[in-house]
Order: structure tokens, then C-alpha cells, then sequence
């Protein structure tokens, strides 16, 4: 499902470059459950941006299901984003002045093979699945850290998407509340939808079949946890 | 140093009321290093932004050091707060178009103890403390989650300040770069610095030398971890 050949991503600040990758290759094939670890700085997100679409590379090719990301233009881009892929951000970037509810609905609001008395019970399915049904009127700013990280997973899950992309979901979770989270993500790769997920706790990374490890912008490290 | 008599802290929505803290008695020495724990939504933030000086109760008493916070005006609770207490938030909350360093410097600005040659060492050094030193011009966008994550915890530090909270400082960091931050935490609380930390890791947990578990916004548990 996914293809990186050769990436790289500077930043340049001025004089300064940074470089956030130097190179990447990787395969992911459909159906994995891939944990992404590494040290702070090492280029876990930058990874996940491209790999969302949400940012490009420097230089390098990307292919997502067959497809050459890089010459897809800006609408292209998102409508991909919004059709295939489901994000949930390390800061989880809700929409401010919106409830829970609506920022759950809004990815449904693309999706042309919906109508539009369906769209009220997904999003609520989501939320319930992330056991949120009680707060769903709540604005951010009215939630705890870990509520508004479980809307930003039920946001990502709401439209099924083929390809989930998960940076630190359990970063502000209890454990209990990890649990029923990493139990929702392994039931969705048990139905065939593919993860990548960064985190930092181990404890997390165990309920993937393949860890790979970042360090200063590269792999170095890539192995399979157990049989799939 | 710090004592909550019968604290409430209940949310309006309109009809709806959340009892965020629904009663809160406690009492914390000088010197202590407390984690706080508890299910997502049992009002661990709630209840730190209260002793952070940065939400007033719905009833009760907070003394801080002996200072009956209730009764001070905003100006006043603004100094305290700047004065006292160094606060790591959940969120990070830096300022945006600003860069590390400038982020790290804005609670020296305040005081007034400080000659002004003093206050870009004494910030490299909090920098320092939370290995940052090459990233001090970055603004938080050009940060990774677990850089902005610890711009928030030196900025905290940086006054040297007798009461430190902070609110799941390691949610973003790595299992390394947890371990430097929790023995910067440390060896403050060596030198007597109290500290109330949130969260959800057992492991970080055990830095504390008392544990309090929140539980739909009262204290069901306060266990003393290993002799001070
Ligand atoms: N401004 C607000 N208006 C209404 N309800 C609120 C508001 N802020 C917080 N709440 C509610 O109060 C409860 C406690 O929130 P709090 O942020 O203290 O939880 P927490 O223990 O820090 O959770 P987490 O571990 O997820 O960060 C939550 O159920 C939350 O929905
Ligand atoms: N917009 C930017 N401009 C300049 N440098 C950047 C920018 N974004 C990220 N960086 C730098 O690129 C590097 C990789 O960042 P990235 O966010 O991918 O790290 P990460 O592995 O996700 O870290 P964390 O675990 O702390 O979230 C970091 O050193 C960061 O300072
Ligand atoms: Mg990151
Ligand atoms: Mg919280």
C-alpha cells in the first residue's frame, strides 16, 4: 500500500537546514500493523506528514496504492487525504470553536457515498468506540487532554479509510482508556485496514507485527514483533 | 505548602452542569514530590490548573503557603503565580511566533531580581537541563511534539521557582529523553523544589515519592511510595 523510495526532507530555516530525513526507504504491505519508535527529534512526524499527504517531500518518490504521490496537484492531494487516509495528529488539531460531535462529522461531510441520514449514527458509532458518547456537545476546550485525543482518533476512523496513520494516540491516555483504543485500532487491522503508529511506550508498540526504528531521519532498525 | 479544603470545581454548560471536581481535601509539605494520577476525565487538569493559580473553585479553600488564594485579586494571583509557581502544561502552551528561546526568557522578564546579563544564561541553561541547546531559535511549528514539549518544561523551571506542576510532561518524549527530564525533576526536588506531576505511567510514576489517584473528580487513593 505504500512505497518510499529514496526520501528526504529538509527544512530550511535561512542559512540553517535541517535535516528531518535523510533518507527513507519503505514497503508497507496492506493489512500491516506498523509502530514507528524513535527518539524525540528523530522524524517520526515528518514521516507521517508525508506519508499523509499533508506534506511532501524534499526529494524522493512516494507511491500509495499504486498511485505517484508526487504528481498529484493540491486537490488531488487532498481528495486522496480525505478518501483513503485517517489521521489522528500528535496535537491533535481539532477544530477550536466545534463541538466533538461536529468535528467527528466532518470527514463524512466529503463522503459522496453517504447519505445524509447516515451520517449522524457513524459519527456517533466513532465516539462510541472511543468512549466519548457523553461528551459529544463539548467544545476542545471543554474536554481533558484525553478526551480531546479520543476525538481526534474517532475523527480518523469515522470514514473507514483504508490507511490509518496514528501519531502518539495514547500520548495522553490512561491506560484503561489505551486499551479500549489499541483494541478499536486491532479490530480495524483485523478487517484489513493498515496502520502505522508512532509512540514512544512500548507497552503500545506490542500490539503491532512490525516495528521500525527512527534515528536522526533514518531506519535503522526494522523487524517483525511476531507472525501476522 | 499547599492545602485544599473541600474544593468543587463544577463546568456550566447551559442546563448541564460537570462536576469536574466533585470534593478535593489535601494537603502537600514543602519538599514533597507527588504524582497524581487517574482515569482520562477524572480531573487531574482541572485540579492542577486550581493549584496553578489559573482557575479559581466553585467552593472551598486553597491556601498556598499559608496565602489564602482566594482572596486575591487578578493582579495579584498573577504575581504568585509568577513568582512561585513554574507550570508545565498539558498542551505545551507556548507562545507561537516565538522561539524557544524567547519562550524560555518571557518568566525571567518578570523578575525583578534579575539583572539583565542574567537572563539569556539562566535560559540557555533550562535549555540546557532538557537538552535543547540546537533548537533555541526554532518556533514551536518547527519543533517536533516532544521539543515544544520540553521549551514548556525549561520555560517552567527557568525562575527557579518553590512549586513546579506539571501536567503529563513526558506524554511526547521518548523513553530516553523521559528519563533526563524526570532527573532534572529530581534533582530540583533534592535542592526542595515541590513537585505535582499528572500522569498516566506507572513508570514515570516512580520518581514520586506519593501517589494520588483521582477518580471522577475526589481522591480515592494517597499512598506514600518509599520513605522521603
Ligand atoms: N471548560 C469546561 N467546560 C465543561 N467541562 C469541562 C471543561 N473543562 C473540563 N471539563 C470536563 O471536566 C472533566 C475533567 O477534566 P480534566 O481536564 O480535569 O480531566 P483530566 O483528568 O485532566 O483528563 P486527561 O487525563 O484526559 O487529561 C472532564 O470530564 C471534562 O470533560
Ligand atoms: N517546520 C520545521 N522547520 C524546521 N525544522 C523542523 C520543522 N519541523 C520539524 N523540524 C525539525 O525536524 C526534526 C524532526 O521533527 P519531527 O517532528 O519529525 O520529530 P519526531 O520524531 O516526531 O519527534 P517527537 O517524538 O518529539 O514528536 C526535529 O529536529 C525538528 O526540530
Ligand atoms: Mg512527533
Ligand atoms: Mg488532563
Amino acid at each position: 500500500i505504500i512505497t518510499l523510495r529514496n526520501i528526504k526532507r529538509v527544512f530550511s530555516m535561512g542559512q540553517i537546514e535541517v535535516n528531518a530525513l535523510a533518507r527513507i526507504d519503505l514497503d508497507i504491505q496492506h493489512g500491516e500493523f506498523v509502530a514507528v519508535m524513535g527518539a524525540s527529534g528523530s522524524g517520526k512526524s515528518t514521516l507521517m506528514n508525508i506519508l499523509g499527504c499533508l506534506d511532501r517531500a524534499t526529494s524522493g518518490d512516494y507511491y500509495l496504492e499504486g498511485v505517484h504521490v508526487n504528481d498529484l496537484n493540491k486537490r488531488d492531494l487532498a481528495r486522496v487525504r480525505n478518501k483513503k487516509i485517517g489521521f489522528v495528529f500528535q496535537g491533535f488539531n481539532l477544530l477550536p470553536r466545534t463541538s466533538a460531535l461536529e468535528n467527528v462529522l466532518l470527514p463524512l461531510l466529503y463522503n459522496r457515498d453517504l447519505r445524509s441520514r447516515d451520517l449522524k449514527p457513524k459519527a456517533m458509532k466513532a465516539l462510541d468506540a472511543v468512549a466519548l458518547t457523553d461528551r459529544i456537545h463539548h467544545e476542545p476546550s471543554q474536554l481533558s487532554g484525553g478526551q480531546q485525543q479520543r476525538v481526534a482518533i474517532a475523527r480518523a476512523l469515522v470514514n473507514e479509510p483504508s490507511l490509518i496513520l496514528a501519531d502518539e494516540p495514547t500520548g495522553n491516555l490512561d491506560s484503561r482508556t489505551s486499551i479500549e483504543v489499541m483494541s478499536v485500532l486491532q479490530s480495524l487491522n483485523n478487517r484489513g485496514i493498515t496502520i502505522v503508529l508512532v509512540t514512544h511506550e512500548p507497552d503500545i508498540s506490542l500490539y503491532a507485527n512490525r516495528i521500525i526504528e527512527l534515528k536522526d531521519g533514518r531506519i535503522i532498525r526494522d523487524v517483525l514483533a511476531r507472525q501476522p
